[in-house]
């Protein structure tokens, strides 16, 4: 799931 | 979570409350540039807008980023209003947003409401320092005080960078639009940092030559 990436980074 | 994204986030966290200290000890917003910190209210909002749930620490970072953005706009726009010199902040957002709206509609991981205004926020926040900078660069020179908030908040999303490094080979994913701007963050800071070091940490005043 490429729409995840970085998303739990601030 | 590693060590680098850790101190980066802190180092966020401590920027704004140098920034806070600042305004209160000088009752001033002198020397801040209130476009920077209204890119930065719009920056948090596009990109937290996001509710997808991660973690508790996530969420309180992310309410308190908004949080404290707006504050420092109400504390910029009424409170210490009068010592805000608007005739000095006088970058042309316009030609920051414009092309990071349009940066955000090509380049995302989907083509969603809520990606894109990721995706914008990432760019946005990468230029966002600008009209700080400018600022900096107009009046020629800056209250300490202002640039330990500047070298905190540069030193975040450097360290972000060997958090995005650790992350590549311990997970193996790479998120190609967060990395691309921050290095154009970072960048943006690498002329402020040579200043900063040289004159700043040796005691001296922020200036910078004629």
């Amino acid at each position: 799931d490429t729409a995840a990436k970085g998303k739990d980074e601030l | 979570m590693n060590l680098f994204r850790l101190f980066g986030d802190l180092s966020h966290l401590a920027s704004i409350f140098i920034l806070l200290h600042k305004i209160y000890t000088t009752r001033s917003c002198r020397g801040i540039s209130f476009k920077t910190q209204a890119l930065y209210v719009a920056v948090f909002v596009s990109r937290y807008i996001d509710f997808t749930y991660i973690s508790v620490y996530n969420t309180l970072m992310k309410l308190f980023f908004i949080g404290s953005s707006c504050y420092i706009l109400y504390l910029m726009r009424i409170k210490y209003r009068p010592t805000h010199d608007p005739s000095i902040d006088t970058f042309r957002v316009e030609y920051l947003v414009g092309p990071c709206v349009l940066l955000g509609l090509i380049f995302n991981y989907q083509f969603t409401v809520i990606e894109v205004l990721w995706s914008f926020s990432i760019f946005l926040e990468s230029v966002a320092i600008l009209p700080q900078l400018f600022m900096l660069q107009r009046t020629g020179e800056a209250e300490t005080i202002t640039t330990h908030y500047l070298a905190a908040l540069g030193a975040y999303r450097a360290l972000y960078i060997p958090n995005w490094i650790y992350r590549y080979f311990t997970e193996g994913t790479v998120d190609p639009i967060a990395v691309t701007a921050g290095l154009v963050q970072t960048g943006l800071y690498l002329d402020f940092f040579y200043v900063y070091f040289t004159k700043v940490m040796q005691g001296q005043k922020f200036e910078l030559p004629a």
